[in-house]
């Protein structure tokens, strides 16, 4: 099973 | 006030057509770099990044920075209302609410004038940081946009491999496997057929193959897709908008629990 990352996990807000 | 004119009106319908499936409503961004957009999927998994430099315009007016938020399945429609070989010019007042969008035909016997109504979104703009990728595949764009397609047949995930010896697609599902080899190919004679590997280490990533598949509508934008892989990054999909600038996919990967 994979599990599915979210874009935020990665880029921050400005 | 705001006035931007594009010889090559067709380039804005193909953008249209490439991101109104992915993200419902956006801001798009006016300033004197040019008219941008940024943008995440409705489930926070996938970006978009839209670039299109004021110097790729004929005519290009923006007296104040300006974000006009649209519902982008609307502004494809109208989109859709002018010719290929039509020049679109998009225009706005300052303070107002709603947007034009012009289009004249080739020889200029034809004329017209859609106004759409903007709309306030609360958007949130990312910093997206300068990244050393591990991996930079450079492929022809159909040729992605085929692998995508006949994988999605056959499995939902597709991993996809970097190594010296080229990119590898790979996909399962309930009725078998699938693994697509593309090699290192930079001798053929047209260089937007050539596949291109820049590799500084092994990268091994999985990614939904529906995402992938919806960055493949932006193909009719360019013949060259740019794959960026790093092994704790998302992957950059990217296809350069000639003399333009560039439409950009970030999609986050599936990771094992």
């Amino acid at each position: 099973p994979c599990l599915q990352r979210n874009i935020l996990d990665y880029f921050n807000g400005e | 006030m705001l006035e931007l004119r594009l010889v090559q009106g067709s380039l804005l319908k193909k953008v249209l057509e490439a991101i109104k499936d992915l993200v419902n409503d956006a801001n798009f961004d006016c300033s004197a770099t040019g008219f941008s957009l940024q943008a995440m999927d409705s489930s926070h998994v996938a970006l978009v990044a839209l670039l299109l430099r004021s110097e790729g315009f004929e005519h290009y007016r923006c007296d104040r920075n300006l974000s006009m938020g649209m519902n982008l399945g609307n502004m494809a429609k109208m989109l859709k209302c002018a010719g290929n070989d039509d020049i679109i010019t998009l225009k706005a007042d300052d303070g107002s609410d709603t947007v034009t969008f012009m289009f004249e035909s080739p020889t200029q016997d034809k004329i017209s004038d859609f106004e759409m109504k903007l709309m306030d979104i609360d958007s949130e703009h990312l910093g997206i940081p300068e990244a050393e990728y591990h991996a930079i595949v450079r492929m022809p764009s159909s040729e992605f946009g085929r692998i995508c397609k006949d994988l999605s047949s056959i499995g939902d995930t597709v991993v996809i491999s970097v190594t010296k010896e080229g990119v590898k697609f790979s996909t399962r599902g309930d009725i078998g496997t699938a693994n697509i080899v593309c090699r290192q190919n930079n001798t053929v004679d047209k260089p937007e057929e050539a596949t291109i590997i820049e590799m500084t280490e092994p990268v091994s990533l999985t990614f939904a193959l529906r995402y992938m598949n919806s960055f493949t509508k932006a193909t009719p934008l360019s013949s060259i897709v740019t794959l960026s892989l790093s092994s704790d990054l998302p992957v950059v999909v990217e296809y350069k908008i000639a003399e333009m600038g560039y439409i950009r996919f970030y999609l986050a990967p599936k990771i094992e629990e």
